[in-house]
């Protein structure tokens, strides 16, 4: 079962001033990260359980801690995932999703089964240590709800078949 | 071409392609241009002078210069642009970079900026900035929010409550910005949102700063016992943002929108394909 319990503790103990500018010795500043991380676990729990309650479906979610430096296993190596996006305010947002993926083309549907538009873009190598490739997409995500994109990368073969489709039948 | 566009339908930035640098931001929607030059500069850290003892260290802010140093005056530069995003990549040092994205349908500028590690080598602490220049005229005066609720009025060299007998010039007009900060000259405002708390000011008119990243040598002697020197991953710090181009009348629904949606941020929950149905029964 989750507990979000550890992680208001550990906002509580992370309201003095210290923590807000990071002004503590080492070791405190230290011992911050480690009671907020120790903290997202047991959340994480709690949000797959909520999340299975309210979609009715029970899947092993996962959580990418490492999104603002392109890390995400799951969107890295897989070549079907499912993104939950859920929104905490009050009213409807749209928000660019943003995912660090191997290189390829994607399919991405929304929670009508709609294919959507989206692209692959490449991160230059001076900005990250290699080459790096981001599958951005548009959800819309409903107040204090949450939307499911189901995303699908081509294989190489049909991918290969795609580009027979699409080349121009007369020699240019 | 001698410039480097990236737009939507709503706003455009526009790059000096011979410095890489961001030269103008244009609000299409409400025929609004402003000449603004972006870039990442440095405070020398005190360590204490013939003034005072006083050395920049966790509590204190205090540069023993006026004038900070520019991290780079040009940058290395590569454009992206897809149907979704078009966004500026500058590398400005091996430890500073930025990107400069505007997403389709959106009416903000996003900077994601990279710092550090801050170089100490030349044994001088560092305070890193972004500070954006424009030509607004905006009277010594800059606001900054509290808490992200009330929006307060800042005045070079002044506190409303107390006669100010300046002694820093510098850090004494900064301070703290827990989500905004923002410039107008009354027909135009230029709000730059944060995603953290950050020091910030406006040193002369027209031009806004923000904090990003500090490594310091000595102790400010106020009970820390040890200096602002983080050696561990903490050492390089990425950020963003959220620069908006706005009408005075216009701005406050803008920012105060922006504002509650870069604090309770979407998230997302990946999971692999294949689940089993689930009812609580």
């Amino acid at each position: 079962s989750g507990d979000s319990a550890p992680l208001k503790e550990a906002m509580a103990v992370l309201q003095h001033h210290d923590a807000v500018s990071g002004t503590a010795r080492q070791n405190v500043v230290n011992d911050y990260a480690r009671q907020l991380a120790a903290g997202w676990g047991p959340c994480e729990v709690l949000v797959s359980n909520a999340l299975a309650q309210l979609s009715n479906n029970k899947q092993n979610f996962s959580f990418c801690r490492e999104l603002n430096i392109s890390i995400c296993p799951v969107s890295q190596m897989s070549e079907h995932f499912l993104v939950t996006v859920y929104n905490p305010l009050g009213r409807k947002v749209d928000h660019m999703v943003r995912l660090p993926v191997s290189e390829g083309l994607f399919f991405v549907k929304d929670p009508n089964d709609k294919s959507i538009s989206s692209n692959v873009v490449m991160v230059p190598s001076a900005y990250s240590k290699m080459y790096q490739w981001e599958l951005l997409f548009p959800a819309s995500v409903p107040a204090l709800g949450f939307s499911t994109y189901s995303v699908n990368q081509v294989s190489s073969h049909n991918h290969q078949a795609r580009n027979q489709l699409t080349r121009p039948r007369k020699p240019k | 071409s001698r410039v480097i566009v990236i737009e939507n339908k709503y706003i455009r930035a526009t790059f000096d392609s011979g410095t890489g640098l961001l030269m103008k931001i244009e609000n299409m929607e409400q025929n609004l241009s402003l000449p603004v030059s972006q870039g990442f500069f440095w405070y020398n850290a005190s360590a204490g002078d013939e003034e005072s003892s006083q050395a920049s260290g966790a509590y204190i802010f205090r540069p023993s210069v006026r004038k900070p140093m520019a991290v780079s005056h040009w940058a290395q530069i590569n454009l992206v642009k897809t149907t979704l995003v078009q966004e500026v990549y500058q590398n400005f040092s091996a430890w500073c970079s930025q990107v400069i994205r505007l997403y389709e349908g959106q009416r903000h500028l996003e900077l994601e900026w990279t710092v550090g590690p801050i170089p100490v080598k030349d044994d001088w602490g560092k305070e890193v900035i972004s500070r954006f220049d424009t030509p607004m005229k905006t009277k010594g005066q800059f606001f900054t929010d509290s808490n992200g609720r009330e929006i307060l009025k800042r005045r070079d060299d002044y506190r409303p409550t107390w006669t100010l007998n300046q002694t820093e010039p510098v850090a004494g007009n900064y301070y703290p910005v827990n989500t905004r900060i923002y410039i107008t000259d009354g027909h135009m405002q230029l709000t730059v949102l944060t995603d953290r708390s950050q020091g910030g000011s406006s040193l002369k008119d027209g031009s806004l700063e923000l904090m990003v990243h500090r490594r310091l040598l000595v102790d400010d002697e106020r009970g820390v016992m040890e200096p602002l020197l983080e050696t561990n991953t903490g050492d390089k710090v990425r950020g963003r943002h959220l620069v908006l181009l706005s009408s005075v009348s216009d701005a406050a629904a803008r920012h105060r929108l922006l504002a509650e949606q870069e604090v309770l941020a979407p998230q997302l929950v990946l999971a692999l394909g294949g689940s089993s149905p689930y009812n609580s029964q």
